[in-house]
C-alpha cells in the first residue's frame, strides 16, 4: 500500500458517500444517471467475487463490502425509493453499446482465460466507461448540481491517483498490470473536460452549466 | 500472460 493508492481509495469512498448522502438528504436523484450507478454496481460485483474465496486484509475486505453495499443502496434509492425523482428522459445512454463490446474485449484480452480473471477484466474495462451515461446526461440537461460535480471530481480523482500508484509500484515494486493501467488511463481521460469545467467554474463558485 | 499475482488493489 502507498499513499497514492490510499488517497485514491479514500477519494473513491468519498465520492460514493457524497452521492449516497446527496440522494438520501435531498430525497431526490435529479441529475443522477441511474444507468451509471447500475454499471458501477456490476463493476463491484464482478470484481469482488473473490471476497468469498481470498482474504487479503481487513482494509481490503471492508472496503469491498462498503463499496458493494453503497452501490446497491444507491441503485435502490434511485430506482425504488425515490424513483419519482429519477429523470429517465435524460438518462438515455444506450448502455448495451458499452457492456457488449467490453464483454467481448474481456474475453479476448485478459491475463488468464479463467472465470474469475475474465470477470475481473470485464469489471476493469467496464469501470473505465461506466461514467459515460452520467456525463452524457449532464450534456443533455446542460448543467449539474454542485454536489454532483463534487461527486464526479472525487470519482475522477480516484483513478488518477491510482495511475500515480501504478507508477510508484512500477519503480518500487517492479509491479505493473497493463490491463488496469490502460483502462485506468482511458477512464481518467474521459474526465478531462469535466475536470476543466470543474476547476474553471465550480471552484470559482459558479454553477456547472454546459453550452447546451 | 503474467503469473496471477494476488490482486491486492480495490
Amino acid at each position: 500500500m502507498n499513499i497514492f493508492r490510499l488517497t485514491g481509495d479514500l477519494s473513491h469512498l468519498a465520492a460514493i458517500i457524497i452521492l449516497l448522502l446527496k440522494i438520501w438528504k435531498t430525497r431526490s436523484c435529479a441529475g443522477i444517471s441511474g444507468k451509471s450507478q447500475i454499471l458501477f454496481a456490476i463493476v463491484f460485483t464482478t470484481r469482488y467475487l473473490d471476497l468469498l474465496s481470498s482474504f487479503i486484509s481487513l482494509y481490503n475486505t471492508s472496503m469491498k463490502v462498503i463499496y458493494i453495499g453503497c452501490a446497491y443502496a444507491t441503485v435502490y434509492l434511485i430506482y425504488m425509493k425515490f424513483r419519482a425523482t429519477y429523470d429517465g428522459n435524460h438518462d438515455s445512454f444506450r448502455v448495451e453499446f458499452l457492456v457488449v463490446p467490453v464483454g467481448g474485449l474481456a474475453v479476448l484480452i485478459n491475463h488468464d482465460f479463467s472465470f474469475l480473471e475474465i470477470l475481473w477484466t470485464f469489471s476493469i474495462y467496464l469501470e473505465s466507461v461506466a461514467i459515460l451515461p452520467q456525463l452524457f446526461m449532464i450534456s443533455k440537461t446542460g448543467e449539474a448540481e454542485t454536489i454532483t460535480t463534487h461527486y464526479l471530481f472525487c470519482l475522477g480523482l480516484y483513478r488518477a491517483l491510482y495511475i500515480v500508484n501504478w507508477i510508484w509500484r512500477y519503480y518500487f515494486e517492479a509491479f505493473f498490470d497493463l490491463i488496469a493501467i490502460v483502462a485506468g488511463v482511458v477512464q481518467t481521460i474521459l474526465y478531462c473536460d469535466f475536470f476543466y469545467l470543474y476547476v474553471t467554474k465550480v471552484l470559482k463558485g459558479k454553477k456547472l452549466s454546459l453550452p447546451a | 500472460d503474467s503469473d496471477i499475482k494476488q490482486k491486492d488493489e480495490l
